[in-house]
């Protein structure tokens, strides 16, 4: 493991995390988008199918357990705790699910390393993870305002994603044979769909002004 | 053919 890899998984899980522990804490999900948080639920729930098939380490395991019981939390939050579920704007998050899921599905099935369900499915949760953020930052666009929670999690989330580059770049030149073709393209288009909402972010930080995002 | 390593990335 190296520092890039620790890194992002450490901005990964602060990204959830902070989440949950916020909504859990101001009893309100404001702002955020249920279909990206189900999306993410779906993307841990179809990538961690080795998790009782294969040992890796303990971290891994463990990881693996907080990233899918934390993912579904927030999920249960905002769909069924009795104060919280109020503050979700269902009118506002949008977003169509089928424009996500049926092309992820449908690259899946062709374009993965091995055709068997486990890798299909692990394929399925790459893809689904790349474009997941949509529904976030549509609506984002839409309420044309960020507030700190959002702020710091969407900015967790790009953080996790860049060290991500940063550690395949580094396992391949200090690992043979290491070259995933997949996660590398999937995680780069990811990259990119933050580096919108990042120029926005830094601009706004860099003004000390509240983040207004264009139309 | 080599089976490829499990996947160790989250």
């Amino acid at each position: 493991m190296n520092i890039f890899r620790l890194a992002g998984d450490m901005t990964h899980l602060a990204s959830v995390l902070v989440l949950l522990l916020k909504i859990h804490t101001i009893k309100s999900c404001a702002g955020i988008s249920l279909k990206t948080q189900e999306l993410y639920a779906i993307v841990f729930a179809t990538r961690y199918l080795d998790i009782f098939t294969d040992f890796i380490s303990l971290y891994n395991t463990i990881m693996k357990l907080i990233f899918l019981g934390s993912s579904f939390s927030i999920v249960w939050y905002i769909r069924q705790h009795k104060i919280v579920r109020r503050s979700y704007d269902k009118d506002q998050d949008t977003f169509r699910y089928v424009f996500i899921v049926l092309p992820c599905i449908f690259l899946a099935l062709i374009i993965n390393e091995k055709f068997t369900f486990k890798e299909v499915m692990w394929t399925f949760s790459l893809y689904l993870e790349a474009v997941a953020i949509l529904p976030q930052l549509v609506l984002l666009q839409r309420t044309r305002n960020i507030d700190n929670l959002t702020g710091q999690y969407v900015f967790l989330l790009g953080a996790y994603r860049a060290l991500y580059i940063l550690n395949w770049i580094y396992r391949y030149f200090t690992e043979p044979h290491y070259i995933h073709w997949i996660p590398w393209i999937a995680g780069i288009v990811q990259t990119l769909l933050y580096g919108d909402f990042f120029y926005y972010y830094f601009h706004s930080w860099k003004n000390n002004k509240k983040l207004q995002l264009p139309a | 053919e080599v089976e490829p390593p499990p996947k160790d990335e989250l």
